[in-house]
């Protein structure tokens, strides 16, 4: 079963049109194996990316060097899934 | 749990659930509600269709469909409410009850079960299907960007490891072609459904073209009036207009080749975004969601019954 441990989903908002070209081209950085859960699509509007933990180094520093500012809006993917799970697993045992 | 009254809706379910769930809808409704098989997927699951009809003949049909991007839960856990939500509303609402008087509701739970069933047991973030790529090693292809809409266009990709990859051909996906097969040969679908999640949106066509719909007016308006029936509930807030200029040029997408099939009421929503959790949204979201969902749907259907075509 694939894990996410050290995964991080980060919010960033382009301020301008250069940010939002800027952001986009991580959309071709395939070595970096971005997950866009929420699309470039304008200024102003949020795009939520899942960065592999083995990507997130060279993710923020390329947007740290861009000035683009980003927040992490989930801090380590597999502890909310973890938790997702236990969620499940408990449902289901009060259920039997 | 032994019927549907017993069923936890506000929690996630496993594919095997759902199946059972619908069986047991079945059952317990038998004059009300059948299960059509109109497929299957590439591992061979059933496409299950509930189908709702209080009678006739080929009636004037709407069609909803959860779940095609396999790791949006919400989206099937909605579609399961939906399901009793439906055979619990007609002869106690109105509108519902109008609806199902004239018109047939075609509901697809589970619309990408091969990819679900690997989100609950290999990849939780899984969104395509999960056909092999002959010469990759990468699998699956986007579903919503499979369909003979633009196909091939800008806003898909046609590489085999990207989350948007069109496929090799429009309708190449089982999962796809099933639900075409299946429109073409009822011939009297009037509204189409297509439920995502999330970013909390309600679009229309087009996707892969800038030019307006020949119906924009009537469904920009329709679309305004849907989701500001869903935010009287709790207060969500959408966005709506058409797909690309509300979020971005991306060919091949259900409701635009169900538009182009004639189908006048075609969207496409974008579930509840609490900005917080993204596809993981927590599951006690679930019924608030899929309660405020019912009202925009509500008012999609009704706009439907009353402006026959």
């Amino acid at each position: 079963k694939k894990t996410f441990e050290g995964d991080q989903v980060l919010r960033i908002v382009p301020k301008d049109e250069v940010q939002l070209s800027l952001i986009k081209d991580l959309e071709d950085m395939i070595e970096l194996e971005l997950d866009f859960w929420k699309d470039v699509t304008d200024v102003d509007t949020p795009v939520h990316i899942r960065v592999p933990s083995h990507g997130l180094q060279s993710t923020r520093m390329y947007l740290e060097s861009q000035g683009i500012d980003y927040s992490v809006m989930i801090e380590d993917l597999q502890v909310i899934l973890d938790e997702e799970q236990e969620e499940m697993d408990s449902a289901a045992r009060v259920a039997a | 749990p032994r019927n549907t009254d017993n069923f936890d809706y506000s929690r996630y379910h496993t594919i095997e659930e759902i199946y059972s769930f619908q069986d047991m809808l079945v059952a317990e409704n038998l004059g009300m509600v059948s299960k059509i098989v109109i497929g299957s997927s590439y591992q061979g699951r059933p496409l299950n269709v509930l189908k709702f009809s209080t009678g006739g003949s080929n009636r004037p049909a709407i069609w909803i469909d959860t779940g095609i991007h396999s790791r949006e839960w919400v989206t099937q856990a909605s579609g399961t409410w939906f399901a009793k939500k439906i055979v619990s509303s007609y002869g106690r609402d109105p509108a519902l009850t109008a609806i199902l008087d004239k018109m047939d509701i075609f509901l697809e739970i589970v619309t990408n079960p091969d990819g679900f069933y690997y989100t609950h047991n290999s990849n939780r973030m899984w969104r395509k299907t999960r056909k092999p790529n002959p010469g990759s090693s990468c699998v699956g292809v986007d579903p919503n960007r499979n369909w003979d809409a633009g196909f091939g266009g800008p806003g898909a990709s046609n590489s085999p490891c990207s989350e948007t990859f069109r496929g090799p051909r429009a309708h190449s996906e089982s999962e796809v072609k099933s639900i075409v097969d299946f429109v073409k040969q009822h011939g009297n679908i009037k509204a189409f459904v297509s439920i995502h999640a999330y970013s909390q949106m309600l679009l229309y066509p087009y996707g892969y073209t800038r030019t307006p719909v020949q119906d924009q007016n009537e469904l920009h308006a329709l679309a305004k009036r849907a989701i500001t029936d869903l935010a009287s509930l709790y207060g969500t807030r959408y966005r709506y207009g058409s797909i690309i200029n509300t979020i971005y040029q991306a060919s091949g997408g259900t409701i635009d080749w169900t538009y182009n099939q004639g189908i006048k009421y075609s969207f496409t929503f974008e579930l509840r975004d609490t900005g917080r959790y993204g596809f993981i949204l927590p599951a006690n979201q679930i019924i608030p969601t899929a309660q405020e969902t019912w009202l925009a749907l509500m008012a999609i259907m009704d706009h439907t019954l009353k402006n026959p075509y």
